[in-house]
């Protein structure tokens, strides 16, 4: 792609993730999961798609289009809710800077 | 085969973080993307339009189904616990937000999701797709960036402003009478982000400080305009009318728009032209000519009644590049709830007949209501070709929006020039005597080699 590109692409590449929401004590791949955007590192903020929330909903997904509701706070969904937040190499993790490190790599002679 | 998970790998090289968890803050919405999916999508309209993950023929039950519909425009909030890398990077948001509107139609996109969700990260994580954003009403955004399931919630980029987040995915895929359209539904992140800041507010006294860290709008520069004004072609197409049926047109003069004859068919009919840029405009016109039903170029012209004032007129072009990227603006998908859209592709094919450019083929998705529209050369905003129709495969019944067909501009352009400069409309009669072998090639029929032999 061209170089109009390079920000989006690192932006896209840093902010992205994957979230997965599972029932406490069921096995992992019996979880939803969509993706999402990390917008801030520390503390930890991440901002994913609701479709994932619809089967923890403690009022069922009628609770989504009552009247006025613009949101719903967190202990909206039950308590056996599990979530997981994965996401790929950052600058400060040792394999991004490894990545990042590349061009230092050299090809000695033989 | 069946979509199993494998053992881990590392096809694309880079470990993955490991999963971290985390907490879910609130859910949230916003509530002018809501009245907008309203708008157009619920009412009568609700029947035509299915964005289920699966398509409309799998299996999800009706519940399931209603399920996805209420949390389309819904998002969650989750606070996620550092690992020690976090730990040592600096605090802060992680980039920058364009405000709503800051990015127009046309303007080129980046989506950025993990198709099939946490399936299979190492393949699928941050995968990226382009596209431009096709239309907006308010906050709900529309590209066609192909997007797959699992990709709800992903960042969707501009390239201009550089790296902002425009949006999130709220739907990847839209189906319209059970046909896939090619679009993906978006909810622009700035109002996103302001519902969240009030929410926070709202929560309890400790996640207000959380509202600190969510990314700020971009502002503009001192004295650069903060919208950015598009690609300027894109103003050349109208909305035509003419009694109940509407299709799409193009000015190309200030007193003459072309569209398609099933658009506007009857010669002296009373048509109304409708522009929504840079202002929005209407004016009646009439049909000066409509090609014959047997001729293989669906074109009508109409004359309007009034100069048209601040619309552009493209330029026609003389030449055309396979390969080469190019843009639908129509009024496909919407009608008038919407102002045109916007689709990109590539110019895949020029059919010609003894030399000449008879038919264009182009990858854009284009949709019912998108006929007699502009087809444009989206580096040189040049006119290529009037948008006849896209394709049905009649024995399924499948529509098929990004293999569409163009009546090249060089075919009508001797016409127009003659009549803008004489009122002679001489030349069009040539469209209603188009040789044997253009009609064959309209009629997407094999063309005979030679012509078959008489056995007496």
């Amino acid at each position: 792609m061209g170089r109009q590109w390079g920000p989006a692409m690192r932006a896209a590449e840093q902010a992205g993730c994957v979230v997965s929401a599972s029932r406490a004590g069921l096995p992992e791949a019996d979880s939803w999961s969509c993706s999402g955007v990390i917008l801030s590192r520390s503390p930890g903020l991440v901002l994913c798609h609701g479709g994932i929330f619809t089967p923890f909903l403690r009022a069922g997904s009628g609770a989504l289009t009552a009247a006025g509701a613009a949101f719903l706070p967190g202990d909206s969904c039950g308590d056996d809710l599990r979530l997981h937040v994965q996401w790929g190499p950052t600058a400060a993790s040792p394999a991004g800077r490894a990545e990042r490190g590349r061009p230092g790599l050299c090809t000695p002679q033989c | 085969a069946g979509l199993e998970p494998g053992p881990p790998a590392r096809p694309r090289g880079r470990p993955l973080q490991p999963p971290r968890p985390a907490e879910l803050l609130l859910l949230l919405s916003c509530p002018a993307f809501r009245a907008h999916f309203a708008r157009l999508f619920g009412g009568e309209a609700a029947e035509q339009w299915h964005f289920a993950s699966a398509a409309p023929d799998d299996e999800v039950s009706e519940d399931e189904e209603e399920d996805q519909l209420r949390a389309l425009g819904w998002f969650a909030l989750l606070s996620v616990r550092p690992g020690p890398e976090e730990e040592a990077e600096e605090r802060g948001p992680a980039m920058a937000v364009a405000p709503l509107g800051a990015v127009p139609k046309g303007a080129p996109l980046l989506a950025c999701g993990s198709p099939f969700g946490a399936f299979c990260p190492d393949i699928f994580l941050n995968t990226l797709s382009r596209g431009v954003l096709s239309n907006a009403a308010g906050p709900l955004l529309l590209t066609d960036a192909r997007c797959l399931p699992g990709t709800e919630g992903g960042g969707v980029f501009a390239a201009r402003p550089p790296g902002a987040l425009v949006a999130l995915v709220a739907a990847p895929l839209c189906w319209k009478a059970r046909e896939w359209v090619g679009l993906t539904l978006l909810c622009a992140a700035a109002p996103l982000l302001r519902a969240a800041r009030a929410a926070l507010g709202r929560l309890h006294p400790g996640a207000a400080a959380l509202a600190a860290l969510l990314p700020p709008e971009m502002g503009a520069p001192w004295g650069m305009p903060l919208r950015d004004p598009g690609p300027p072609w894109a103003a050349a197409a109208a909305m035509v009318e003419c009694g109940t049926v509407w299709g799409s047109g193009v000015a190309v003069a200030p007193r003459l728009v072309v569209t398609c004859r099933h658009v506007a068919p009857r010669k002296a009919a009373r048509v109304l032209v409708r522009f929504t840029t840079p202002k929005s405009a209407m004016i009646w016109g009439r049909v000066v000519f409509a090609t014959q039903e047997t001729s293989p170029y669906d074109i009508a012209v109409v004359s309007l009644e009034e100069d048209l004032d601040g619309v552009p007129k493209p330029v026609p072009t003389e030449h055309f590049h396979e390969g080469e990227a190019v843009s639908v603006v129509g009024f496909g998908v919407f009608g008038q709830a919407c102002g045109p859209s916007v689709t990109t592709g590539i110019l895949s094919a020029v059919v010609q007949v003894d030399d000449t450019p008879v038919m264009l083929q182009t990858t854009c998705a284009v949709h019912g209501g998108s006929s007699g529209g502009p087809l444009f050369s989206t580096c040189s905003g040049d006119l290529l070709g009037i948008v006849a129709s896209n394709t049905r495969d009649n024995n399924t019944g499948a529509t098929y929006p990004h293999l569409n067909f163009s009546i090249p501009i060089t075919v009508l352009q001797p016409a127009l020039q003659k009549y803008s400069q004489t009122g002679d409309l001489g030349g069009f009669l040539e469209l209603d005597r188009a040789t044997e072998p253009v009609r064959v090639v309209w009629r997407l029929q094999r063309p005979l080699a030679e012509a078959p032999r008489s056995k007496l």
